[in-house]
């Protein structure tokens, strides 16, 4: 099973 | 003051269109070396960013910089007024609270100008890496969106894979699957508006929802062609350069095991 991930994730905030 | 003009206009009415399905309402970054735009989907799944040079306007103008929060779907309603070969000029004041658009015809027989509200917009800005894909593909722009097109039929997640083969973009669903393979071509006498370019330092395999591909691919009147950069467990970047201008870049979350 699979799920979306969130872009947030993979960046930082900045 | 802001100010900034541009003979062809048609790009922002463009650029604008490619926006608009993912994002309603953004902060233009303007400063003296261009505008800057980077903004998520309502859903926080993927991530624009458009960068307009100041050198590929015919006249570029910004004496401070400041974000104009603009509606995105209000602003393409002006474009909507804005014809193909149109001249269009923005502007605005350093402490207004509008911005302006005027629309000149190529023989100047017909000026419109419209004014938009601006709006007060709290954006979380990320600092995008700078990253070492593993597979970088690079082809025609419009192919792109008609696998994408084509293959939402059967299935709402698309896996794409780039191998020794080439690359690979695959659909499962209820009706059937459903597998299209572009190869390189660079190897043979292929025109150059068909040419697909694979970079591949190691096989990639990764799953995206397809909706977010198809509006990522309302780019491609901007430009020729679009390049899909794939590493494991990172966002896969498409990106489309419009030549001497600039370039819009979308961010997509892949899919992950639970």
């Amino acid at each position: 099973k699979q799920s979306q991930s969130k872009i947030s994730r993979f960046f930082a905030a900045g | 003051m802001f100010e900034a003009r541009l003979t062809k206009g048609e790009l922002i009415k463009k650029v604008i269109e490619a926006l608009k399905d993912l994002v309603t309402e953004a902060n233009f970054d303007i400063s003296a070396t261009g505008i800057q735009l980077q903004a998520m989907d309502s859903s926080h799944v993927s991530l624009c960013a458009l960068q307009m040079k100041a050198e590929g306007f015919d006249h570029f103008r910004c004496d401070r910089s400041m974000p104009l929060g603009i509606n995105l779907s209000s602003m393409s309603k002006v474009l909507k007024c804005c014809n193909k070969d149109d001249i269009v000029t923005l502007k605005a004041e350093d402490d207004g609270d509008s911005i302006n658009f005027m629309f000149e015809s190529k023989d100047q027989d017909k000026i419109s100008d419209f004014e938009l509200k601006l709006m007060d917009i709290d954006s979380e800005h990320f600092g995008i890496p700078d990253t070492d894909y593993k597979a970088t593909v690079t082809m025609s722009a419009s192919e792109f969106t008609r696998i994408c097109n084509d293959l939402s039929i059967l299935g709402e997640t698309v896996a794409i894979s780039v191998g020794k083969d080439g690359v690979r973009f695959s659909v499962s669903g209820e009706m059937g699957t459903g597998n299209m393979t572009v190869r390189d071509n660079t190897s043979s006498d292929t025109k150059e508006a068909d040419r697909v370019e694979i970079d591949m330092e190691e096989p990639v395999n990764l799953n995206f929802a397809l909706r977010y591909l198809k509006s990522f691919a309302k780019a491609a009147p901007l430009t020729d062609r679009v390049s899909l950069c794939l590493s494991r467990d990172v966002p896969l970047l498409v990106k489309y350069e419009i030549p001497e201008f600039g370039s819009l870049s979308y961010y997509l979350a892949p899919k992950i095991d639970d």
